[in-house]
């Protein structure tokens, strides 16, 4: 299955911190 | 003993490799040598870490490209993957710098990043922003223009997304049209 990902979900990954 | 969700520490992976390439029209070299690769990634995370770290599309200076393409395609016609594609071109008037160019460009990457044309994303090849003092231009680029169901599903998802108003046309165009024009415009083989 294609990963998909809409708008919002992307946008709430913006300013995350960095993963280590 | 603790339970870890993985979701707290694996970075979301993206159904393709992207790269970002830039250019700077630097006139004492040929076009292929003003081409840059940035970086490429393929997770969500690492999408923003490389967004966040570079300069808007409106901070850069006349001449300039930001080229988004999936790993293996380079940005230009000539590549096996463009050279029967074509792209759905959205012409920005000089004040839409302001207003609409970061905007915009944004949304086109996160079309691609999150395959927002569903099954047609496999058609997507990449997406283009060129920054130019007579007005700036963003496209998304597909590998066929002959494949009218999946071309014509991308620009009208596209024209949606971007928030363009329905009375407004947008275009799409062969690059071998593009490539072979004798004036300033190039006919359109889909409009939506």
């Amino acid at each position: 299955k294609k990963k998909q990902y809409n708008r919002d979900f992307l946008l709430g990954f913006q300013f995350m911190p960095a993963c280590v | 003993q603790e339970v870890v969700n993985p979701e707290d520490y694996i970075k979301h992976p993206l159904q393709n490799r992207w790269a970002l390439w830039f250019f700077k029209n630097d006139k004492s070299k040929t076009w292929q040598a003003n081409l840059r690769l940035i970086a490429k990634f393929d997770t969500v995370e690492d999408f923003w870490a490389l967004y966040n770290h570079i300069q808007l599309s409106s901070n850069l200076i006349s001449g300039c490209d930001y080229s988004l393409f999936k790993d293996g395609i380079e940005p230009m016609w000539e590549d096996e993957r463009n050279k029967r594609g074509g792209r759905w071109l959205i012409t920005l008037s000089k004040q839409q710098r302001r207003a609409d160019l970061d905007r915009f460009w944004l949304e086109t990457l996160l079309c691609l990043v999150g395959e927002a044309f569903d099954d047609h994303s496999d058609e997507v090849c990449g997406a283009v922003v060129n920054i130019r003092t007579k007005g700036d231009k963003i496209a998304i680029w597909t590998a066929d223009y002959a494949n009218k169901e999946s071309v014509t599903h991308i620009g009208r998802v596209y024209k949606e997304r971007l928030g363009v108003p329905a009375k407004v046309i947008i275009g799409y165009q062969s690059h071998a049209d593009t490539a072979t024009k004798s004036g300033s415009t190039t006919k359109n083989k889909f409009v939506v």
